[in-house]
């Protein structure tokens, strides 16, 4: 058999094992096996390496455990706003996306501007356009924005109200 | 952040990287997924990389380009390129680094300073792995 192979990373983050029970490892484990399985099932058909990443890389999109599509970090507006890439090593064709917010698959935008676009770097509505004009799937903030990081957005609000009441933070 | 990098049964390489960037970043902030040889880059010749962290630091250092140029120019191993690259400039850039990079024989190389980072590797006819902290 020739070979073939796939690997795939979730972030990496300042975490101490304190800060992390086990149902959270075993989902993030799990999350990581499917989008694994989701690459390798591309490679094993004889797929390119080129969508095999599109599909691991789709599987974390949709996973809400993953700071990347459902899920994603909120910007200090509390918005969505999605940033990714993809490269082709056989033709050094690149496809990128900037600051897009309702595209569901940012990655898979990626991959379109790569293919049919003649520039490598979109960004903000004109990402958008060019998705819908190749029937890519957009979706809403009720979609992408879930309650722990709304959480975690307004505790980062709550922080910065705070820091400004206290004497001696003030500066004029 | 999430990346993924591939060889296929044609000997090609490819890399991806997708992300919702950082909690309270500025509106219009963007990090070093897109910035090609930044956060992302693949060349069947050498290598393919994804990287994931604090994105300013990624982007000064040009990471992912980094390994590709440690591998192909100064003859590093992916694994030597890949950590090396996790502590270039480390005196003048300051922040999280992670980076996932596999080369032209699926050889896969996993670098981060954080101590934790979700990851995975799946090879024909090998079993696969998942981890999360540095230990395992």
């Amino acid at each position: 058999m020739k070979k073939f192979a796939i690997a795939i990373h979730g972030g990496a983050e300042t975490t101490k094992p304190s800060e992390l029970d086990n149902k959270k490892e075993e989902a993030y484990k799990d999350g990581l096996a499917d989008a694994l399985k989701a690459g390798y099932d591309v490679l094993e058909k004889g797929g390119s390496a080129l969508d095999a990443v599109e599909a691991a890389v789709n599987s974390m999109e949709r996973n809400p455990l993953f700071n990347a599509g459902r899920g994603a970090s909120l910007t200090e507006r509390g918005e969505n706003e999605f940033d990714a890439a993809i490269m082709d090593g056989n033709t050094l064709r690149v496809g990128a996306v900037g600051a897009v917010r309702y595209v569901q698959h940012p990655i898979s935008l990626a991959k379109v501007i790569l293919q049919k676009c003649d520039y490598c770097l979109l960004v903000g509505t004109g990402a958008e356009e060019f998705a819908l004009a190749n029937n890519l799937s957009l979706k809403g903030p009720e979609y992408f924005v879930t309650p722990e990081k709304k959480e975690a957005w307004l505790d980062k609000q709550q922080n910065k109200v705070e820091k400004k009441r206290m004497p001696g933070s003030m500066t004029d | 952040t999430v990346g993924a990098v591939a060889l296929d049964i044609n000997g090609n390489l490819a890399a991806a990287t997708s992300t919702g960037g950082l909690t309270d970043q500025l509106k219009g902030r963007v990090g070093d997924t897109p910035i090609i040889g930044g956060g992302t880059f693949a060349n069947n010749e050498v290598c393919a990389v994804s990287c994931t962290g604090e994105g300013e630091v990624i982007m000064r250092g040009a990471l992912a380009h980094e390994v590709y140029a440690m591998m192909k120019y100064a003859g590093h191993s992916l694994q030597a390129a890949t950590e090396k690259a996790i502590q270039l400039h480390a005196d003048k850039l300051q922040g999280d680094r992670g980076i996932l990079s596999m080369d032209s024989s699926g050889k896969v190389a996993f670098g981060f300073n954080t101590g934790f980072m979700k990851r995975g590797y799946w090879a024909a006819d090998e079993e696969p792995f998942v981890a999360l902290w540095e230990s395992e």
